[in-house]
């Protein structure tokens, strides 16, 4: 009880380029507008409210952390689609924080 | 979540995943195949959606796969979860961590059982020769078991969101045993990525929670496909 299913774009992430750019060439193959209204439904739905409360005051101490590379990374996507930081943080632990 | 390693009658190892997430109907419009390139080749391929800089599927050609499962939940509280983060990293985060910098099956094996990660989480890792493949059940600090392929009769895996030894819950163990049942006909000597999706694909190991069905071999990683799901 399948409708067909669906090939995924196939994206490139140069690793030689700055991790604020990366994803860059990625994003623009989607609308933009679509793309950020699914983000924040995503966080909106996914994420509990006591974990969006600690990401908005963990931000600030995340220089120089483990995370660090991976941070680049999502402020360079946040820029992009003018998301907040915190936002970024939350979407990229989606999956992490269900299981908190 | 469903992920399967399976090997067949010539030793090849096949993996496959269905990533099932409830309200993912939106992340399969952004769900995307990722080529990440280091100097003109390809390091290593993922599939994620947009905006989602981890992975929970992944190839590194000729080395290894490796996919995640969600583990049990934790129960912690705020102050827990801020030491974590500065010592631990998200599951999603350190698989595309070892995508890119392990040098093999065992060091992807070894990285992924040892690395303090922020929740328990199974990771599944297949390599590139006959036996090559093993779930890690994780903790956040440690290993606490090491499930492997092997020649005295477990030739496939199938690993779920339950630990592998013991009793599922009946919403899971149904995704288990159809599975099981479907290896068990085909038999090793008809094995291959098409099969491997054919079973992903089986009622009820495919969900309307499905988003995407990954298959992939190491040894051939031009043959990694994953296809969006859209249950009607």
């Amino acid at each position: 009880t399948e409708s067909p299913d669906m090939i995924p774009p196939r994206v490139t992430v140069n690793l030689d380029e700055a991790p604020e750019e990366r994803w860059l060439p990625s994003l623009q193959r989607f609308d933009q507008d679509t793309l950020r209204a699914i983000l924040r439904n995503v966080i909106q739905h996914r994420i509990p409210e006591w974990f969006n409360v600690f990401m908005k005051e963990f931000v600030d101490h995340l220089q120089g952390s483990l995370l660090e590379p991976f941070v680049r990374e999502i402020r360079g996507i946040c820029n992009a689609l003018n998301l907040s930081f915190v936002d970024g943080m939350l979407i990229n632990m989606i999956y992490e924080s269900s299981m908190l | 979540c469903t992920s399967i390693l399976v090997q067949d009658a010539n030793g090849h190892i096949y993996h496959g995943r269905n990533l099932d997430f409830v309200s993912g109907t939106g992340l399969r419009n952004i769900t995307v195949d990722v080529q990440f390139i280091k100097n003109g080749q390809i390091a290593y391929t993922g599939t994620t959606f947009i905006g989602y800089v981890g992975l929970w599927t992944g190839q590194s050609p000729y080395k290894f796969t490796v996919t995640g499962n969600q583990r049990q939940k934790d129960q912690w509280q705020k102050n827990a979860t801020e030491t974590l983060f500065k010592t631990h990293y998200p599951p999603g985060w350190f698989i595309r961590k070892t995508l890119e910098e392990a040098k093999d099956y065992k060091d992807a094996v070894r990285r992924l059982s040892n690395q303090p990660l922020i929740t328990n989480v199974y990771c599944i890792v297949g390599g590139i020769n006959a036996w090559e493949g093993v779930v890690i059940s994780r903790n956040r600090t440690d290993p606490v078991d090491f499930w492997l392929l092997n020649p005295k009769g477990e030739w496939f895996l199938v690993q779920i969101n339950c630990d592998h030894w013991v009793k599922c819950p009946r919403t899971t163990e149904f995704r288990k045993i159809p599975a099981s049942k479907a290896f068990n006909e085909a038999g090793p000597e008809n094995i291959n990525l098409y099969k491997l999706y054919e079973i992903l694909s089986l009622c009820p190991i495919l969900s309307d929670i499905t988003v995407y069905t990954t298959v992939m071999s190491a040894a051939n990683p031009d043959e990694y496909m994953t296809r969006v799901r859209t249950p009607s």
